[in-house]
């Protein structure tokens, strides 16, 4: 049976991308077959997985949309192995308003995906910074939720808020979203707010917060520059190998 | 005359709010009358000033949903002399759901706060990661746009989109949209991937980049938990020292 992880936060910045390609990746090499959803129209994930939104002829939009027929089309193999991925293009940003005006906009992937979903062990969703129809798009479709939040500020401010968002949608449309777990990233460990906010977060989200912690690591910044998810950019960063152990992490949980 | 500058990308965690409330706090400080308005209903610029969304009676939500009255009934005095606020609450995300319903729901701020500007010299706006009705709003209202940019791989491919965006309601809506700058945020110059992006910055917008680049400074991103601008928090920490030689910057530009 497959499980539909969505990765959200509309806190910036806070590593959704570099979680959803990473950890993919990470659970891919575990010989798990993996599917990737890019529902963000900066196609971040996309052009991070190496492949150029505007080559693709079937997006994520048209899949919303229903004119991509099967929304198998829109399914392209990637540079990893086991990985494959529905991008996105920047015209997603005009499906969101098409969505908005729409009866039950929020259950369109849901329908759409149905029948290609069973053909993997594992659906990622990465999302755009904002709790608009794609998003929620995604929370209705989603058995979990992997929020990242930067052990910075602004960011614990902003959890609040998402943790209200996401037990109105599991209590109004989506009942199977049962998991909700949180993923402090960008930690260094030099700096006292670092410190500070993750004994911030383990005191008041000790169920949710996973063990693995993802540290500041300049590799996994300069990977998407070449196309390249961490472990085959540089299998032996910090980045890679915090990930590699997220990946364990997550498949441990799933008899949770 | 006042001058409204709206501070703006899509792409999550590039400085927006850091930007904006720095700035600000600096061109008080050179003897000019600024207000800021938070249009991100994360509302860390208000928290990032010290002010407690959830104590205000009024805010830019009110204002846009004309329920505060007079706009000027929204507006609060914070720490900084010469530095006033218009707020955000969590609220302000339902607004955004109005706006897009109504015909001509871009223009309500401009047409809200009409009584209430020409009390300032300077007039920011803060916006959330989206180009959304309240992004909009924000951009029919300002004469200028300023684009933070961190110095990272993923936040140079958002800025084509960004700029589209913004020619269309130049062309569209607000004519007087004539300034467009682009902000170097978090540049660590240690790393060959943040020299990397700024000669590329450099290279395709050299006419739009600011001189003054903002380094990455872990006092700039302490200051907000204490409730304090960093020229209050550490007036002589790196972020605090190039915030304060953007305002130059910024008010020489004035008169191009
Ligand atoms: N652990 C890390 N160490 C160093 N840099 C990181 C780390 N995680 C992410 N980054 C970098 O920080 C920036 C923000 O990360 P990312 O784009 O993944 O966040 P996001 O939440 O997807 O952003 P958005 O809200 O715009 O979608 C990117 O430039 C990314 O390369
Ligand atoms: N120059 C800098 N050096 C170090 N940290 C910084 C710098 N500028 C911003 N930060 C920190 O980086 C994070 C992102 O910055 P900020 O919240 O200002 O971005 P934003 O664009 O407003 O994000 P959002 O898209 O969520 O609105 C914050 O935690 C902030 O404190
Ligand atoms: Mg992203
Ligand atoms: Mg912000």
């Amino acid at each position: 049976k497959s499980e539909v992880i969505a990765i959200a936060n509309p806190k910036g910045g806070c590593g959704k991308t570099t979680t959803a390609v990473n950890l993919a990746t990470c659970i891919s090499a575990l010989k798990r077959k993996v599917l990737l959803i890019d529902l963000d129209s900066q196609a971040s994930a996309t052009i991070g997985l190496g492949i150029k939104p505007y080559l693709c002829r079937f997006s994520v939009a048209e899949v919303l949309l229903n004119s991509a027929g099967k929304a198998g089309e829109a399914v392209y193999s990637t540079k990893v192995k086991n990985l494959s991925i529905i991008p996105a293009k920047s015209s997603l940003a005009d499906v969101e308003t098409e969505l908005r005006k729409q009866e039950g906009g929020g259950l369109v992937l849901k329908s759409r995906l149905n029948q290609i979903l069973s053909a993997y062990d594992y659906i990622f969703i990465d999302t755009s910074p904002s709790l608009g129809a794609l998003t929620l798009n995604a929370l209705t479709i989603a058995q979990r939720v992997i929020i990242p939040v930067q052990t910075q500020f602004y960011a614990l401010r902003g959890l609040g808020q998402l943790l209200n968002m996401v037990n109105i949608v599991k209590a109004r449309v989506n009942p199977n979203l049962c998991r909700i777990r949180i993923l402090a990233t960008m930690y260094d460990p030099r700096t006292r707010l670092s410190q500070n906010i993750l004994s911030e977060l383990r005191k008041r989200f000790e169920k949710e917060l996973f063990k693995t912690i993802i540290p500041i690591s300049t590799r996994l910044a300069e990977a998407p520059g070449y196309g390249l998810p961490a472990p085959l950019y540089d299998s032996h960063c910090s980045g890679t190998i915090a990930y590699r152990k997220l990946a364990r992490e997550v498949i441990a949980n799933e008899k949770m």
